[in-house]
């Protein structure tokens, strides 16, 4: 999966197991991701698990699990808030597109959550506090977040490899040093370029991360996983001017333009 | 050295009582944990510093002295009451103070810093 760490750093990642998304005094999320199938090209589908902890006289522990095709909205329990505790109401889910799109307030925590499905594919987006992030009660073995620290840089892809590789004539088959498997022979360049920009009209990460899914899957709906990715950030990102993250090695046009 | 943002998270946590209602301990116990936690994670840029030395022994003397055990729940972010925002009529009006997080930001010059973080694809 593609992801955007609480500091703004974006990475490419090949995932299989479990990974912590989040982890700290009050609230735990993690990705499981089965091992794929042999002879496939992408990892089966996640499944999500969102753990809110007992709080005070707020909100009992609350568990929420999606998977693919499954987006309730409710917990595991079938309630919709914290429970029976005084605050409970401090904890809400509310669908906002069955079966697509669920958002859920943790108002006790400041705290904002987005699931998504959209295609085939699950996208999840938080909004939290700095100071509840950083509520881990040791740091040094806690802080390995993946919302965090980013994923370990031997399970990072790089876009750049993958790119010099797949925008050479004809080539659309990933460098061979590039570690994402390949998808069949359904998408030239060009195509998954076109199919990306009708959505991703500026060419950042969100784009490229597009065109990636596209050449490596075939699959034409992670142009919309990709675009509701950036509609979250939109919505959930309090520094307007950081909406759109560029390789490092690339000026945004207009700061290239202004630098001459 | 951050020690001293330590010490005022802790004073506005206990309103500055050194002395605790007996039925306030739990939640006293709890800001104290809390600053032991705060004092730790200073404790390699403060190595050597008077003030950050005299808090971690004061936090000592002070959970034996109110029998605080060194595990347990940390006190959560101080928050404040105000009413509860107009139109939010399923929020319950009666709902703890302590539920609302943003609330504890009116009081504090800053606003809560927010992040972000974003997962998608496959």
């Amino acid at each position: 999966p593609h992801l955007r760490t609480f500091t703004d750093r974006f990475q490419t990642c090949k995932v299989q197991g479990a990974w912590p998304l989040i982890d700290n005094n009050y609230l735990n999320v993690h990705l499981t991701f089965q091992p794929p199938v042999p002879g496939s090209w992408a990892v089966s589908s996640p499944h999500l698990t969102i753990i809110f902890k007992n709080f005070q006289e707020c909100v009992d522990q609350k568990v929420y699990q999606a998977e693919m095709d499954e987006l309730p909205a409710a917990f595991a329990d079938g309630s919709k808030n914290g429970g029976d505790k005084h605050g409970a109401n401090s904890l809400k889910i509310t669908e906002k597109v069955s079966g697509q799109h669920v958002e859920i307030q943790a108002k006790y925590i400041g705290t904002t959550i987005v699931v998504r499905q959209v295609g085939g594919y699950l996208t999840f987006a938080v909004r939290m506090p700095e100071e509840v992030v950083n509520a881990v009660e040791d740091r040094d073995s806690q802080g390995l977040y993946l919302c965090l620290r980013g994923c370990p840089l031997n399970q990072q892809i790089d876009f750049q490899a993958f790119r010099a590789g797949a925008e050479s004539p004809g080539a659309h088959r990933l460098p061979a040093a590039s570690p994402a498997p390949s998808a069949p022979d359904t998408f030239p360049y060009e195509t998954a370029v076109a199919k990306c920009k009708e959505k991703l009209p500026v060419e950042d990460l969100y784009y490229q991360a597009c065109v990636f899914d596209l050449l490596t899957t075939g699959d034409v709906n992670f142009t919309l996983a990709a675009y509701y990715a950036l509609e979250d950030v939109k919505m959930l990102h309090s520094n307007k001017d950081k909406l759109h993250l560029y390789e490092r090695t690339r000026e945004p046009p207009g700061r290239a333009a202004a630098a001459g | 050295c951050k020690i001293l943002k330590c010490n005022s998270e802790f004073w506005s946590a206990t309103a500055g009582s050194h002395a605790p209602a007996p039925d306030d301990a739990p939640e006293f116990c709890a800001a104290l944990r809390t600053y032991a936690l705060c004092t730790r994670r200073t404790a390699r840029t403060c190595r050597g510093d008077l003030a950050y030395h005299s808090a971690v022994h004061g936090i000592e003397d002070l959970m034996s002295q109110h029998n605080c055990s060194k595990d347990g729940p940390t006190s959560q972010p101080h928050l404040r009451t105000l009413p509860p925002p107009p139109g939010d009529s399923q929020e319950r009006s009666d709902s703890p103070e302590i539920c609302h997080y943003e609330k504890s930001f009116h009081n504090r010059a800053a606003a809560p810093n927010y992040t972000h973080c974003g997962l998608f694809g496959d």
